[in-house]
């Protein structure tokens, strides 16, 4: 359990570094770890069950966006959409608080303010995962190559529902970097080119054969 | 409860605590 808690905080800590080392304003950082889900697997008739690898959430860090005066707002929602994601959240800070009515650090600002969309976003992304090959992280997985997606435009135009899902809740740019045990995957409100830095970052800090 | 695995309770306790932190940090009425 030490070593697990140890792997935690360090993949944390380097999704943390990822994002607030970075030239680029990054909105928020997952890692979808391969894992396997055995309970997918077919049985064989004799007791033996294949397993199914998939990518998992593994951790994320959220930054949050920039304010900027001149940024353009996305759509706003209507009121019973932002009273359910507060709902939601004020649900979540009792799970986690203990199931006790009382809320994370015993405050209960965090159930009032707005959920923003990218916050919605990251929230909805931790019930998710992806079967090898599927969706937008899968897909950077079984080709072995980083998927950079930039503008909107590349974001409504994917053939990957987390791609369009990620533009409707005003993401601008999504990346994913396929690592050697997973996908490290980071998004932006902001249009952000690809540059080479970033991915040898991702490379040295998550793979372990690079002493990352 | 105990269904969530335990990544997902860690990120999710994460995120809410600093939600709250940029909450208060950014409020009007903080010190």
């Amino acid at each position: 359990p030490a070593h697990s808690q140890a792997n935690e905080d360090t993949l944390q800590q380097r999704l943390q570094a990822l994002i607030e080392c970075a030239r680029e304003s990054w909105t928020y950082a997952v890692f979808w770890q391969l894992s396997y889900d055995f309970a997918a697997g077919e049985d064989d008739g004799g007791g033996n069950s294949s397993n199914t690898p998939l990518l998992a959430w593994g951790d994320g860090y959220y930054k949050g966006e920039e304010e900027k005066p001149m940024k353009k707002k996305p759509t706003p929602i209507s009121a019973a959409e932002q009273e359910h994601r507060k709902r939601v959240v004020r649900e979540l800070n009792s799970l986690i608080s203990g199931g006790g009515g009382g809320t994370v650090n015993g405050g209960d600002e965090a159930g009032d303010e707005e959920v923003t969309d990218t916050e919605w976003f990251f929230l909805v992304s931790m019930t998710q995962s992806f079967i090898n090959g599927s969706g937008l992280p899968g897909q950077a997985f079984s080709n072995s190559q980083t998927i950079w997606l930039s503008g909107s435009n590349a974001l409504a135009g994917s053939s990957c529902e987390r791609a369009r899902q990620g533009q409707v809740y005003g993401l601008e740019t999504m990346v994913c970097i396929p690592t050697e045990n997973g996908v490290v995957e980071l998004g932006s409100s902001e249009i952000i080119h690809q540059n080479s830095d970033l991915m040898d970052k991702v490379n040295s800090f998550f793979n372990p054969s690079n002493g990352g | 409860e105990g269904d969530l695995p335990i990544a997902r309770r860690k990120s999710l306790q994460r995120f809410l605590e600093k939600r709250k932190e940029r909450i208060v940090s950014t409020s009007p009425y903080s010190p």
